[in-house]
């Protein structure tokens, strides 16, 4: 699969956070994500949008990121805080 | 279901379109409140509960359509992207409310290309509105991604799956909600769901003047706080929202609604008033306005209040299409404004233009699939949606599609000792699909 650009890697960021797959990274130290959250958040993804779960920022996964969509976020709060937990 | 479950304690929710469109040549502002109220139905239609649109900023559920960032924290992004949200219920002053963006193309019966399907929408964020999460179930209207129109509001049938989800929170619509316990006023503007019948019901027969249902003409019929009401005499029968009849036998109009004279032997019209909710009876040139069951103060007053000629009216009904008041009396009709409290110009005019309806109605009813109906005699006509013509196979038989007549007297001694079993014969088909068996009692 083509490899994605720095600009695609920035929107699936935002877009996870955005909907609750990624805590927002941390306003003080500019917190970036890990690798490992990363993946984890796409696969996460990747199985509330009924893909392939991959890990990856494939295309049919930035395609379903492009989709029209509510703006209420997939995972709750509590969902993402046990993940910041564990880790 | 991801988010925590929160639900409404109250049962009765008003809401309100705040601001509309802007640009939006597609839908007029009567289109956009029609599909508001269809898509708020959807839910109200399987749960107990009640949703009625309001004027002023008290509405639980607040409707803006608005763009970019319009400070609630989920701004829009233009056209595409993010297209609406709403507010779970709760505490805060934003339960409920529910935003559309107005970057988008909204559109009412158009192919998916065009736009976006604003019913389709609306029922996906009322979901929210009244509890629901996204959901990743592919069938499910409360997948996060937006999947086209949906088809026909009046035809639209919720996916099982979200069936289930909102039973969960609220209990399956009691399809009589005759035992509800009377909300208290202080609670809700809202009027409350009729009470049931006077607790010391008698369990004798009723006099021998009691009508037989299965060989009457009615005086007058009407819808009621979504239940069926036929008159007849000083007496009347009711069905629930599922055109289930209450009881075989009629109850007595002035043992249920309180404040009408004693020597009422009969009334010739009733609806329930758009607005408020409240019900008018019509007898000769008067008329009487109930709230809930209780005849207000200073009635009854003449009916020359709506502009009507002082012999009264056969039939009286309110149109869904435009939520308009219609009078019948012999071959005319006048059209009225209840909101307005004002009659339209141009009126009377001729019942012809109903085509296909009888003049001298006994009376005309609006009904939860959207159609009018009008009763003469022992038969009624059905009238689809925004139509003014009679639909084809009409008239039918009123005794048998809504009051359980067979062919044969329905009470009639040897049809009085099996009616249980008829009545058992009407048990529900079981909704057991996906592994799921859900029942719901009728009374």
């Amino acid at each position: 699969a083509p490899s994605i650009t720095a600009e695609q890697m920035d929107m699936g960021v935002d877009w996870l956070s955005k909907f609750g797959y990624l805590p927002p990274p941390d306003p003080v130290n500019g917190q970036l994500q890990t690798k490992e959250a990363l993946t984890k958040a796409i696969k996460a993804m990747q199985r509330f949008g009924g893909l392939e779960e991959t890990g990856v920022l494939d295309q049919a996964t930035l395609g379903l990121m492009k989709t029209p969509r509510c703006s209420l976020p997939d995972m709750s709060e509590p969902e993402m805080s046990t993940g910041r937990r564990k880790r | 279901a991801l988010a925590p479950q929160t639900k409404w304690n109250k049962r009765h929710l008003s809401w309100r379109v705040r601001t509309f469109p802007k640009e939006s040549a597609l839908l007029g502002r009567d289109t956009v409140r029609a599909l508001m109220y269809y898509a708020l139905k959807v839910w109200s239609d399987i749960t107990p509960l009640n949703f009625h649109e309001v004027a002023g900023n008290e509405a639980d559920i607040q409707i803006d359509f608005t763009k970019a960032d319009h400070n609630d924290g989920y701004p829009f992004d233009g056209p595409g992207g993010t297209v609406a949200h709403a507010f779970f219920p709760g505490e805060r002053f934003t339960a409920g409310d529910t935003h559309f963006d107005d970057d988008e193309a909204w559109t009412f019966r158009s192919p998916d290309s065009h736009g976006m399907d604003l019913f389709a929408v609306a029922v996906h964020e009322f979901g929210h509105a009244i509890g629901l999460a996204h959901t990743s179930a592919i069938e499910s209207i409360m997948r996060p991604y937006y999947q086209g129109p949906v088809g026909d509001p009046l035809k639209y049938n919720l996916p099982y799956e979200d069936k289930v989800r909102v039973w969960q929170l609220y209990g399956v619509r009691d399809s009589v909600s005759h035992t509800a316990q009377p909300v208290d006023p202080s609670q809700t503007a809202e009027p409350p769901v009729l009470l049931d019948l006077p607790e010391n019901r008698s369990t004798v027969p009723p006099a021998r003047d009691a009508p037989d249902r299965c060989t009457s003409h009615f005086d007058a019929v009407a819808q009621i706080r979504g239940e069926a009401f036929f008159f007849k005499g000083k007496y009347f029968w009711r069905l629930t929202r599922e055109k289930h009849l209450v009881s075989l036998r009629p109850a007595q109009i002035h043992r249920f609604w309180r404040g009408l004279p004693v020597n009422l032997d009969s009334v010739d019209a009733v609806y329930e008033r758009p607005g408020d909710h409240k019900i008018v009876f019509f007898k000769g040139g008067k008329y009487w306005v109930f709230k809930d069951n209780n005849v207000e103060e200073g009635y009854p007053r003449p009916v020359s209040d709506f502009g009507l000629p002082m012999e009264g009216v056969d039939a009286v009904f309110v149109w869904l299409h435009n939520e308009k008041t219609y009078f019948f009396k012999d071959s005319r009709y006048w059209r009225y404004d209840d909101h307005l409290r004002r009659m339209d110009l141009g009126y009377p005019k001729d019942t012809a233009l109903w085509k296909g309806i009888p003049p001298q109605l006994d009376d005309a009813m609006r009904w939860s699939d959207s159609a009018s109906y009008f009763f003469k005699g022992k038969e009624y006509w059905r009238v689809a949606g925004s139509d003014m013509e009679v639909e084809a196979g009409y008239p039918r038989p009123i005794g048998k599609d809504w009051l359980v007549c067979s062919e044969m007297q329905s009470d009639s001694p040897e049809m009085q000792n099996n009616s249980n079993t008829r009545f058992h014969g009407q048990r529900h088909a079981d909704h057991a699909e996906n592994g799921y068996e859900v029942c719901s009692c009728t009374s």
